[in-house]
């Protein structure tokens, strides 16, 4: 069990208190705004409505004791970057802020936050790369520099073993997951699959590679 | 090459615009504010002003011509609303819309729209995750039901190989790649690497397993 604080309740930050939460975590939810604080009241431990900028007010709601501090303010930067040097001066080991624009997000490294996201940035790239394809189903890239994309099964891989399509050493990609309709409307999925596994029409793959690979396989695929 | 059309230009829509568009895609960019406009006139294809619930105005756009919509209006449900039934109604195959409510999601279900996004929610699962665990560095949920979780080596792993470690019959996991440091301050990844691979100090595993998988995993690190 850890403790967080999160603040400002905007939809990301409403979104992060309420996962931290179902995962078990104590939350304390700040927002200056009533509305948003009373929304949260029911299902965070603790919900306060103050302004984040004012430190004796972040003191009596106890933020100095948290964790992991979550800054989630958008529209007005200026209020995201005092909260940030609020919270650095009361001793909160672990800053993660949003950013909004790439500006904001090199200062907020500046002032020495732990990890800085930019959570509609990351999505549209997620999203962007599954629609600009007609292949691609679902796209994740990972920080380390390798993606994973879900693509329908070609028409040449049906019917035969992962043994006989040979796919790491023909594309360079690792068949990580298959997934597939079962009789009766429901899905499962086949973590790892073994070199027996035959590929079905309608199979779903889960490829892992670079970028550069999917992308070929994404030429082969049309 | 696909056509797209991006309605709604804020943070989450001007992403996917400009995504799309280094992509190799041609971009339609639509927003009722000229600011919107201007900030991407010199980076899509084709950006313009007017009011998206304007039937007339969408087709002078040519927006009937496109592949995929992407609607990205999110505090105006109303507006985001309008804009899809009319983008139904001129013929757009495949629209992708932001819902910023569950309850807004479930009406642009009912209006027929391809597929339904909630960016701060999708990131805040993924943030959250990744935070609320002392040992996972990223997480990703996948829509099949399988996350990736990117985890320090435990001590007990190092010097060992994955042969030795046997880390799939003890934990069900599949581990997917190793990351490390290398001399002279570059990074390098292995994906899907091969039982004789030795685990180092400071090696970054991303393991591929079921959510309940990886907590069970997260408990053995604690
Ligand atoms: N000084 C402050 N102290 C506490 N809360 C604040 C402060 N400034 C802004 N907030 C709150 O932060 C929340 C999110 O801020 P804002 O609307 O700027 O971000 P956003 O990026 O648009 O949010 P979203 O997550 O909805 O995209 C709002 O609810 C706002 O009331
Ligand atoms: N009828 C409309 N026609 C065209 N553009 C519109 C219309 N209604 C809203 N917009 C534009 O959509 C954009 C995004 O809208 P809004 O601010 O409601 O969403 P948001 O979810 O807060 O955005 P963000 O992606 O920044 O989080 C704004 O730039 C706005 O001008």
């Amino acid at each position: 069990k850890r403790q967080f604080a999160v603040i400002g309740l905007g939809r990301f930050g409403a979104a992060m208190a309420t996962t931290l939460t179902t995962l078990g975590h104590e939350v304390v939810g700040i927002d200056a705004r009533d509305d948003a604080v009373q929304a949260l009241a029911d299902t965070i431990e603790q919900a306060v409505q103050l302004d984040a900028t004012d430190v004796k007010a972040l003191r009596a709601a106890g933020v100095q004791n948290v964790e992991v501090a979550v800054v989630s303010i958008g529209e007005n930067i200026e209020a995201s970057l005092l909260v940030v040097m609020q919270l650095r001066e009361i001793g909160v080991k672990a800053i993660v802020a949003k950013a909004v624009t790439p500006i904001h997000g090199r200062i907020l490294e500046k002032l020495g936050v732990t990890r800085v996201v930019f959570p509609e940035r990351e999505m549209a790239i997620r999203l962007a790369h599954s629609l600009a394809s007609r292949n691609v189903l679902d796209y994740v890239e990972f920080s380390a520099g390798f993606s994973i994309a879900e693509v329908p099964a070609p028409e040449a891989f049906v019917g035969r073993t992962l043994r006989q399509l040979e796919i790491r050493p023909r594309f360079g990609l690792t068949l990580i997951a298959v997934r597939r309709q079962v009789p009766g409307g429901g899905e499962e999925t086949t973590v790892a699959p073994g070199a027996d596994e035959v590929i079905r029409t309608g199979d779903r793959l889960a490829l892992l590679g670079s970028q550069a690979q999917i992308e070929k396989l994404d030429d082969l695929l049309r």
